[in-house]
C-alpha cells in the first residue's frame, strides 16, 4: 500500500544544504505494522512527513494505495491526507482554544460526520485513552502525556487506513505507554496500516517489520 | 537547599477542580541529584514549575537557599530564577526567531556576559550535546531531539545552582540520551543541583534520591 523510491529531501539553511533524506526505497503492505528507529536527526519525522503527504520531496515517487501521489495538485493530496491518513505528531499540534474533547472532534466534523455520532466517537476515543475526566480540558491545561494522548486519539478517532506516529509514547510513563500502545495494535489487528518512530527498543521490538535508519538513509530493514 | 513544606497546587476547569498537587513536603541538599518519576498526571511538571518559581502554590512554602519564596514579590522571583535556575522544558519553550546558538546565547546576554566570553561559552555548551553542525538552524529547522538539547544547552549554559529538567531524553535515541546525561550529572559532580522528571526507569535508576509520585502526592521517597 505505501511504496516509496528513490526518496530524496534537502533543506537549505543559509548557504548549508542538510540532506535529511538521501535516497529511501520503502515498500510496506496493507495492514503492515512497522517501527523507524535510529538516532536524533536521522530523518526518521521527516520520513514521516512525506509519507503523510505532509511534505514533498526533492525526488523519488511515493505512491499511496496505488495513487502516485507526488504528482497530485495541494487540493488532491490535502483530501487524500485527511480521508486516508491519521498523524501522530512528535509535537503534538493541538488546536490551543479547542478542549481535549474539540481536539479530537474536529476531523469528524471537517468530515461531516453527524453530531450524535461524533460524540459517542469522541467518548469511545477519549476513554481508550484515559482521557475522559480531562475532556473539556484545553491543551494547556494538560499534562504532557495528557496532550500527547489527545493527539493520539485525534489521529485515530478517524479509523484511517493508515496511522503514522511519530514517537507517541515519548511522554508517558510504562503503564500510559502500553495502553497507547495497546490501541494502535488493536487498530492495526482490525486493518489499518501502522507505521511508528520510537526511540523505545522495547516498542520497536513489538513491531513485525524494523526500519533502522541513520543519516538520511535505511540502514536495516528487516521483518520481525 | 530546597525545602517544601505543605504544597498545595490546584487548577480550576469551568466548575472542576482538578488537585495537582496534595500536600507535598521535600527536603534536598546542595549538590543532590534526585529523579522524580510516577505516572502521566500524576503531578510531576506541578511540582518542578513550583520549583522553577515559574508557579506560586495555593498552600504551603518553599525555601530555595535559605530563602522563602512563596512572600516574594514577582520581581525578585524572577531575578532568583534567572540568576541561581536552570530549567528544560517537557515542551522546549525555544524562542521561534532564534537559531540554535541564539537561544543559548539568550540567558548570558540578559546577565550581562561580554560578547567574546558569551560566543565561547554558547560554542562549548553546543559542542557538548552534539549541535555544532546546526548552531544557525532555527527551532522549526530541527529535529525534535535537536530542540531538546538546545533547550538542554540553554539551560545549562549559565551553570547554574540548580537545574530543573522535565523528560530531557524523551525525544531522544539512547545514544544522545547517554550524552544528555553525562553533561548533566557532569555538572553535578561540580555542585550543582540536579532534578530530572523522567518517565525512563533506567535514567531513574541512576539518581541517588528518587522520588515517586502518584495523584499529587509523593508515594516513595528513597535514597539509593
Ligand atoms: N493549567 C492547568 N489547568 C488545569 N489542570 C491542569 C493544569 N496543569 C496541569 N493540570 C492537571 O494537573 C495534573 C498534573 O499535571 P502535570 O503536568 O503536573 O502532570 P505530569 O506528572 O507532569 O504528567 P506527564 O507525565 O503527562 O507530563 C494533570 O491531571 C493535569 O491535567
Ligand atoms: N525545515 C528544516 N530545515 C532545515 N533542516 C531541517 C529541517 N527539518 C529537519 N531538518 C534537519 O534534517 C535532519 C533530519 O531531521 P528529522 O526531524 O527528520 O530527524 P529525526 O530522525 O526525526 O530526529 P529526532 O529523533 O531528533 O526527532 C536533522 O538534522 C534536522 O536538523
Ligand atoms: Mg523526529
Ligand atoms: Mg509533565
Amino acid at each position: 500500500v505505501i511504496e516509496l523510491t528513490g526518496i530524496e529531501r534537502r533543506f537549505q539553511v543559509g548557504d548549508q544544504v542538510v540532506a535529511a533524506l538521501r535516497g529511501v526505497d520503502l515498500t510496506l503492505g496493507d495492514g503492515d505494522y512497522a517501527a523507524v528507529m535510529g538516532p536524533s536527526g536521522s530523518g526518521k519525522s521527516t520520513l514521516l512527513n512525506i509519507l503523510g503527504l505532509l511534505d514533498r520531496p526533492d525526488a523519488g515517487t511515493y505512491a499511496l494505495g496505488g495513487v502516485e501521489t507526488t504528482s497530485l495538485n495541494e487540493e488532491r493530496r490535502a483530501r487524500l491526507r485527511r480521508e486516508r491518513i491519521g498523524f501522530i505528531f512528535q509535537s503534538f499540534h493541538l488546536i490551543p482554544r479547542l478542549t481535549a474533547a474539540g481536539n479530537v472532534e474536529l476531523p469528524l466534523t471537517l468530515a461531516g460526520v453527524a453530531p450524535k455520532e461524533r460524540r459517542e466517537r469522541v467518548a469511545a476515543a477519549l476513554d481508550a485513552l484515559g482521557l475522559t475526566p480531562r475532556a473539556h480540558h484545553r491543551p494547556d491545561q494538560l499534562s504532557g502525556g495528557q496532550r500527547q494522548r489527545v493527539a493520539i486519539a485525534r489521529a485515530t478517532v478517524m479509523a484511517p487506513e493508515l496511522i503514522l506516529a511519530d514517537e507517541p509514547t515519548g511522554n508517558l510513563d510504562r503503564a500510559s505507554g502500553e495502553e497507547v500502545i495497546r490501541a494502535l495494535e488493536g487498530l492495526n489487528a482490525r486493518g489499518l496500516t501502522l507505521i511508528l518512530v520510537t526511540h523505545d527498543p522495547v516498542l520497536g521490538g513489538r513491531a513485525r517489520r524494523r526500519i533502522r535508519m541513520a543519516d538520511g538513509a535505511v540502514a536495516e530493514d528487516l521483518c520481525a
